[in-house]
């Protein structure tokens, strides 16, 4: 563990809290993209099936499950308590081609173990499942000011993972090329958000697409 | 590509 993967677990932390502060606060899920959360889901399902596998620390078991057992939760609010807030028509980014693209890139460099396969997968799902969401942000052209401290958090902790990695490849010769090429396509996708995020949000204005 | 090691991150 270093400081740069901690903070940035603490910061993926922090986004679920902001999410369902925003949800709670506002009894609405409304900008916010079932899509996305249910490819969240995926990823951490398919990421932590290794929790019967193999125990790393108390740490990243008691993480693991609260990712699942919230990201769950999340859908269970979008698609049921709050569902009447929720419009499908802003929602419409065909995920078919990013589960059927993270699947195939995941047996192509797997060797085929099935492990493997899940994480690779999980590993490269994560790195688009953003895309439904800044997809309806496009289509609305706007967002609440809460959203974008949750899509800020996001995007920013992973960005905080390729620090750690050139941490650990610099201090332990840790190698993870794949992650790092996935997290890198993740953080990349925030760009224009991020931009936006700090010329606006951040001098007190309305996160508003140009 | 990726060597099959035990995953020790999130």
């Amino acid at each position: 563990m270093n400081i740069f993967r901690l903070v940035a677990d603490l910061m993926h932390l922090a986004s679920i809290f902001i999410l369902l502060l925003k949800i709670q606060k506002t009894r609405s899920c409304s900008g916010i993209s079932f899509k996305s959360q249910l490819l969240y889901s995926i990823v951490f399902v398919t990421r932590y099936l290794d929790l019967f596998t193999a125990f790393i620390s108390l740490y990243n078991t008691s993480m693991k499950i609260f990712f699942i057992a919230t990201s769950i939760y999340i859908l269970y609010l979008m698609k049921f308590k709050f569902r009447a807030t929720y419009d499908p028509n802003l929602d419409t980014f065909r995920v078919e081609f990013l589960l059927g693209g993270s699947l195939l890139l995941a047996l192509i460099f797997s060797d085929f173990v099935l492990m493997e396969i899940l994480w690779q997968f999980s590993i490269y799902l994560e790195s688009v499942a953003i895309l439904p969401q800044l997809f309806m942000l496009s289509r609305t052209g706007e967002a609440e000011t809460i959203t974008t401290h949750y899509l800020f958090a996001l995007g920013g902790y992973r960005a905080l993972y390729l620090i750690n990695w050139l941490w650990r490849f610099v201090t332990e010769s840790h190698v993870d090329k794949i992650s790092w090429i996935a997290g890198a396509v993740q953080t990349a996708l925030y760009s224009d958000f991020f931009y936006i995020y700090y010329t606006k949000v951040l001098h007190g204005k309305k996160f508003e697409l140009p | 590509l990726s060597p099959h090691r035990e995953k020790d991150e999130l």
